[in-house]
């Protein structure tokens, strides 16, 4: 007899983990560092604060040996914006819950990050998490959770309401993980040091469990402008989505619901949609049938005549501040930094930025030191997978901008979108979506033409020294 | 003000749906077809029937062009098992709901892949699904579904209980999808005719939008030995697991509990765990402390004595069929086949079975022709991120067996496991896992070692003939 059974989502990514990227005890503690960090940066950016964030790792049991697997705790302390209290337990003891899902940019997305961090320590140390955090600066909210796996929620193992003499608001993660810093080490520090590089105004101070300290300050005192959350962009919306938002629609006529659910959809627009596809502007838009809102998707495909979407839901690196990064990190001989237009791929608006650095502290190398973000996250996993390695090896013939066969060369790609295209859960690789692909050539080509300039002056200069 | 939201698990795979496989109607269409299809191979297994699969598809909408992205219809029958009345709005419309989660081996393994097709094609046509199931031959349940993608449960459209005068049993599905025959045509074909080598038992139709028929006949009259259920291995058990056991334990002692919940686990080895974890054999298990179960699960660990895994939850393609079926389609000169023991990764079973053929059709080539499996599903994306393209690339050096550098060789890798670690949900890349790694590069040592006498005879004759 066949038994069906239904799974919630954690059990899900419980028996899956691989899928969210805790493969292996140095995985995992990777992927739980920075799922940490990139909560607490999302958590700064939301409130404007100048970002602190602190890291401690330490072996919990002395091993023989230093090295391997063993028992770690990892403790990360932010001065963000807070969780409330009410919603400590469902943030960070339940699977698919989360404040990411609106339409703006965001390193966290899912809803699962902190959460699996949480999950793989319980199931690999069997202890309790402790999450401490206030959003007002009077109250500070301290609990013991454990995850109920099965059902997907939080056990409440403590709760105390804790003093708050020093006004402290922010947020405090500490729990237990079976890991294995050593093979994992050289990847965690390049994470620390690439995410310092596309934000400077970030201090983060980590710890290790060598008693090490490695400290990356603020360059920058002032905060990034943060993204601002956004209507729907018309292009690439499906069914599902049209059907939600005529189901919660206050608008009654179908041409107002269409300028005030979607952005850059003015009256004009609306009637010249409305009439592609067959309907009235008047007609109420809750009682449309199915065939009426068929063709009303139809004609949103057919249009063609949507302007570009709004870039106010984004938050670019900079021009300027990734130039100021690179340059810090590399000291190269040239450098050229180029910021895109705001463009879009299935309603989505996307920033492309890139740029090339040369020489200086460069190691000359037969391939290309490629660094790769996504929403001020650096990858740093599946280079191969991903749609900027593609564009590095396939679109741009090095050779026609007289670079050499090995070369001081080291390439930049910063993504930033309300959406990332990732390829995986695990957020290290970006699936080469046309459009973003498109802007990626067109970035880097300019860059790459830069330095063919540059290297020309080099050979002619070269050429002059020698008579 | 920060707003906090739960999703449901069909609203986050329709959000992310790149991460499930459906990112453009080309792969969509493909990704439809190999889900249904792997669903009606593990429905005849389930039932020890010899598969007959008819998978037609056609063009909705004329076009002016043959070819590019259209609504195209996808009708799949099968012969197998069938799903019961009452369980089919939940198979095929609702997210992690499934009859495949149990320590056995089959193609499906998430819950997802049957109702991903369907709520595809739904956000992309608007149109309901068709399900209509018999598992009796007396009753045929026929359902319209929609998905209620924001709470992951059906909508059923309409439900008719069907006369059955010929006896059928089987499933059909029928649904409407936006797709890109044109593009993913190659692999489609691809994919039926690689389906058939390593299920030669399985008679296949395939109808396409173009009115051609191609058909994968029935080579072997018998079914194949189908895979058990099993209890859990002890290595590699987290302690998630070990608490649910515990919870569900009909035995009182700890040694009784270790017997009856883990195979090859008998008296003997149930007091050596216990006495290692510093417990008494006949402690009540439901009382034992948080510390206890700590102990008790690092004694697991220490252990090291375990018996190998049972094989009989596995159902390996079988080292006859592979050669008949590699023959069949590449008629090589020389072919050698290797069906490793049951080893196992994690707790759980692994059978590897590899084969090198040579010459014959093979396209000389600079690169070798890789055919991959895993549950005897053929795996036709992200090869250079599968662990056996790392063996075969990495790991075996061919001109060590005289292989030239342009030659005519195919290398087929099988896997098969009660969990298969796939690095995606789309299942198309294998991670590489330390022991099923180390089982294919023995495998395929093994193989080359045998192409390398080949070549060297091959050599002799040729040095003789030429005197
Ligand atoms: N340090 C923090 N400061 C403020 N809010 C936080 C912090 N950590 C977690 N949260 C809150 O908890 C929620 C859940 O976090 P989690 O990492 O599980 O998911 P996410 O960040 O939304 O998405 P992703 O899975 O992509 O990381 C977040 O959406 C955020 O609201
Ligand atoms: N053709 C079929 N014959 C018999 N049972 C079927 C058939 N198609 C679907 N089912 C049932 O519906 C369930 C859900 O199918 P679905 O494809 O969504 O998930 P799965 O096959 O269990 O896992 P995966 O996501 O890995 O494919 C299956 O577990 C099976 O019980
Ligand atoms: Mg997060
Ligand atoms: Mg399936």
């Amino acid at each position: 007899p066949v038994k069906f059974e239904q799974i919630s989502p954690s059990e899900f990514f419980y028996r899956n983990r691989d899928i969210a990227g805790f493969s292996s005890p140095a995985r995992s503690l990777y992927m739980s560092i920075r799922e940490l960090v990139e909560n607490s940066l999302d958590g700064a950016e939301a409130g404007r604060i100048l970002p602190e964030i602190l890291v401690e790792l330490s072996q919990e049991k002395a091993s023989d040996e230093e090295g391997g697997v063993n028992v770690f705790r990892l403790r990360v302390e932010d001065n963000g914006i807070g969780v409330p209290g009410d919603k400590i337990p469902l943030a960070f003891a339940t699977v698919l819950y989360g404040s990411k899902y609106g339409y703006r940019q965001s390193r966290g997305t899912f809803g699962l990050g902190g959460t699996m961090a949480l999950l793989y320590g319980q199931i690999t140390t069997n202890k309790p998490a402790t999450v401490i955090s206030s959003t007002d600066g009077k109250t500070i909210h301290r609990y013991e959770l454990m995850i109920d796996v099965v059902e997907n929620k939080p056990r409440i193992i403590s709760y105390q309401e804790l003093k708050n003499p020093r006004g402290w608001r922010g947020t405090i993660v500490n729990f237990y993980l079976e890991a294995d810093y050593t093979t994992s080490r050289p990847k965690i520090l390049e994470y620390f040091r690439n995410t310092a590089i596309v934000n400077p105004h970030a201090s983060i101070t980590f710890v290790d469990s060598r008693g090490r300290l490695y400290h990356y300050p603020r360059v920058v005192e002032k905060v990034p402008e943060p993204p601002r959350e956004a209507k729907p962009h018309p292009v690439g919306v499906d069914v599902e989505t049209i059907t939600r938002l005529i189901a919660s629609a206050s608008a009654r006529s179908l041409a107002a619901f269409l300028q005030a659910s979607f952005q850059k959809v003015g009256r004009k627009t609306a009637l010249e949609v409305v009439e592609m596809a067959g309907l009235k502007p008047d007609m109420n838009v809750r009682k449309l049938t199915h065939e009426q809102v068929t063709a009303l998707i139809d004609a949103f495909k057919r249009y063609g005549k949507f302007r570009p979407p709004d870039p106010s839901p984004l938050s670019p690196i900079g021009a300027e501040f990734l130039e100021t990064g690179i340059r810090s990190l590399l000291k190269p001989d040239f450098i050229h930094v180029v910021s895109r237009e705001p463009s879009s791929y299935g309603g989505h608006p996307v920033v492309v930025e890139a740029a090339i650095a040369y020489g200086g502290l460069i190691e000359p190398s037969e391939t290309i030191h490629l660094y790769r973000f996504a929403n001020k996250i650096p990858l740093l996993y599946d280079e191969r997978a991903d749609v900027s390695w593609k564009v590095v090896s396939e679109k741009i013939d090095w050779s026609n901008y007289k670079v050499p066969k090995i070369a001081p060369l080291a390439v930049f790609t910063s993504i930033c979108s309300t959406k990332i295209p990732y390829k995986t859960v695990g957020k290290e690789a970006i699936a080469d979506r046309p459009e973003i692909e498109r802007e990626l050539t067109i970035a880097l080509r300019e860059c790459a033409r830069n330095l063919k300039a540059y290297l020309s002056r080099i050979e002619k200069r070269e050429a002059r020294e020698k008579r």
